[in-house]
């Protein structure tokens, strides 16, 4: 079977970070304005965020620790904020 | 975190389909089973509906589903989402087609996952906590522990309050008995710690000696999985409760019920004549339990976890003054407490009497 490579498995990896926490660390109310805004947060802070609320290391870096975390099956609500 | 609940006590819900990987009763007990996890603890009522708009409309998806906001990503990864309280998509809860749903450990066990997003249909948010029900990510537990963590109960009760504050529409039950009644009487009594319970029918009384304070709460909302009508009860060198009912007894270790349990009575030595426990009361000092049926007693050994020899013997012979039956005895301070109906005795075991009668209510501060 062709083996992945290097390369491949680290934009694999990047992607599934992206995903998670544009799905369950991005959404957040601004009370200012009703409704939605999109979190301008950084994805280190983001991560950090995540790291912090599952007890890891909060390194803002996607470490393999991190990174099993968020290939655990889960619920589809996001984490932080007010969801729906 | 918590949001707005819903303004209602009585909400309905809708199973509008059902995955094919289990039989339909199997997701129907499942869900009904899910949200009796939260009825248990707040006076919410969940009523099934089969036709039109539920509070709570529950259905199986993959994907993009339906005018749903948020998709599904295929096996494993997301395995459901629900919604707030409201109109519209508020309550609704929505569950991933392309996993594996079970009512065991394989796949996905529905009960344990549907729990889950009740809560958030209740208005929960994701706990950090994990041994929360309300943690994001799936664990199994078995469903014959309560899934419900001190922190799931204390969430879901900031926003409707605990089952007994409001009257509910459940089938006749008895209301709560008065703590005050001057002919109360108790089925059961065990010290937890430092706090004392009083068992009669489906509640139970926290007690804590040292202060006046007092609760009155329903035995299932800490442990669902128990009888009402506890016959007896007592804690262990172990720090932990026995519960006997019937021929049955159960372990209970803080919240959860033992695997295992309930087990029958003659595994700890009774012969099969004896069919219930009256009372039971483990000696902190001697080590041993000794446990009261009709006029006679037996004595157990809690470190060799064996019944001692000799026995049953007449319960008057040995604790001179304990003539008729035992509803209930706890020890506290090194003195037993014997409870007979309404009248209760002061017992030391030391010098082997009855030091004064007092009423059974007198822990209750009337």
């Amino acid at each position: 079977l062709p083996l992945h490579s290097e390369k491949d498995n680290k934009e694999e990896d990047t992607k599934l970070v992206e995903d998670y926490l544009n799905k369950f660390y991005a959404v957040e109310t601004d009370p200012n304005q009703r409704g939605w805004k999109t979190n301008a947060e950084s994805t280190a802070e983001k991560l950090q965020k995540m790291q912090r609320f599952f007890g890891l290391k909060v390194t803002g870096k996607p470490d393999t620790e991190t990174l099993e975390m968020m290939k655990k099956p889960r619920c589809g609500v996001p984490d932080v904020g007010l969801y729906g | 975190a918590t949001l707005p609940g819903w303004k209602k006590t009585n909400l309905t819900y809708r199973i509008v389909n059902h995955t094919p990987d289990m039989r339909k009763e199997d997701v129907d007990k499942a869900i009904q089973k899910a949200l009796k996890v939260w009825s248990t603890v707040t006076p919410l009522i969940f009523t099934r509906i089969h036709e039109g708009i539920a509070d709570i409309m529950i259905a199986f998806g993959t994907k993009a589903h339906g005018h749903c906001p948020r998709y599904f990503d295929g096996p494993l990864g997301v395995l459901a989402h629900a919604f707030p309280p409201g109109s519209g998509f508020g309550g609704d809860a929505h569950f991933d087609e392309d996993e594996d749903w079970t009512t065991g450990s394989d796949g996905f066990n529905l009960f344990l996952v549907a729990a889950h997003e009740f809560g958030h249909a209740l208005g929960l948010s994701h706990s950090n906590d994990q041994r929360a029900l309300m943690f994001p990510n799936y664990a199994y537990i078995s469903p014959s522990e309560f899934p419900l963590s001190p922190d799931d109960i204390n969430g879901i009760q900031s926003i409707y309050g605990s089952p007994t504050k409001t009257p509910d529409k459940r089938p006749a039950t008895p209301t709560s008995p008065k703590t005050c009644g001057s002919q109360i009487s108790f089925d059961a009594v065990t010290t937890l710690r430092r706090e004392v319970m009083f068992l009669k029918g489906r509640h139970l009384w926290r007690v804590y000696p040292d202060n006046s304070e007092v609760e009155l709460e329903l035995i299932s909302a800490f442990w669902p999985s128990l009888p009402s009508g506890i016959q007896a009860a007592y804690e262990n060198m172990k720090d932990q409760i026995l519960f006997f009912k019937g021929s049955n007894f159960w372990v209970i270790s803080g919240y959860k019920v033992l695997l295992g349990y309930p087990k029958n009575i003659n595994t700890l030595g009774f012969p099969k004549s004896v069919k219930k426990i009256d009372a039971a009361v483990c000696n902190k000092n001697t080590g041993k339990t000794d446990f009261f049926v009709g006029d006679k007693y037996w004595r157990y050994d809690e470190n060799s976890q064996s019944m001692e020899k000799g026995y049953p013997r007449r319960t008057l012979n040995d604790f001179p003054g304990i003539s008729q039956k035992v509803d209930a005895v706890f020890q506290h301070k090194g003195l037993f407490y014997f409870f007979l109906g309404s009248r209760q005795l002061e017992f030391d075991p030391t010098a082997k009497r009855v030091i004064r009668e007092i009423k059974s209510n007198s822990w209750f501060n009337c």
